[in-house]
């Protein structure tokens, strides 16, 4: 594993735990899209499906039970949990799943690597991660007011993308036969999504003013 | 010869 890799994943692990502190500590979830949260359970348990059939390293494991136990968690926490689901800004999240869902999963069986169950959940969950943080971006233009908590959060989400296409870079030339054109597209599609975003919290970081995207 | 297709990354 590269310092890429391990660098994105950390920075993954790391945008989990801001949005559970924020959750679990300030019991709020204001500004957060429970749409994206949702698309992010979806993806993580549609992906995993090898976790019981092939083993590949105890890290590797681990972050799969992480990311599934975490994003379930945080969809349960803004759902149910009688404190935190008052923050919920409903009104304003208002993106529907299945504009999202119904054309990964058509684009899923129509071009995969290799037309099994577990090969087309997988490439879906890849199609899919790719356009899950929308809901989140809209909502974060809705929102007049981005704590710094929800702004750090998705920047990391950011960061964590960009590395991994370093990391595809570095394994490009590093491994022979490294070569993964749905995994690679579908990660800069993900990744071009945060340039307006990122654009705008370097600007407020650089002028120190509070973040605010325009309408 | 085709490639294992190894899903080593998250």
């Amino acid at each position: 594993m590269n310092i890429f890799r391990f660098a994105g994943d950390m920075t993954h692990l790391a945008s989990v735990l801001v949005l559970l502190l924020k959750i679990h500590t300030i019991k709020s979830c204001a500004g957060i899209s429970l749409k994206t949260q949702e698309l992010y359970a979806l993806v993580f348990a549609t992906r995993y499906l090898d976790l019981f059939t092939d083993y590949i390293s105890l890290y590797n494991t681990l972050m799969k039970l992480i990311f599934l136990g975490s994003s379930f968690s945080i969809v349960w926490y803004i759902r149910y949990h009688k404190i935190v689901r008052r923050s919920y800004d409903k009104d304003q999240d208002t993106f529907r799943h299945y504009f999202l869902v119904l054309p990964c999963l058509l684009l899923a069986l129509l071009i995969n690597e290799k037309f099994t169950f577990r090969e087309v959940m997988w490439t879906f969950s890849l199609y899919l991660e790719a356009v899950a943080i929308l809901p989140q971006l809209v909502l974060l233009q809705r929102t007049r007011n981005i704590d710094n908590l929800t702004g750090q959060y998705v920047f990391l989400l950011g960061a964590y993308r960009a590395l991994y296409i370093l990391n595809w870079i570095y394994r490009y030339f590093t491994e022979p036969h490294y070569v993964h054109w749905i995994t690679w597209i579908s990660g800069l599609v993900q990744t071009l999504l945060y340039a307006d975003f990122f654009y705008y919290y370097f600007q407020s970081w650089k002028n120190n003013v509070k973040l605010e995207l325009p309408a | 010869l085709e490639q294992p297709h190894m899903h080593d990354e998250l």
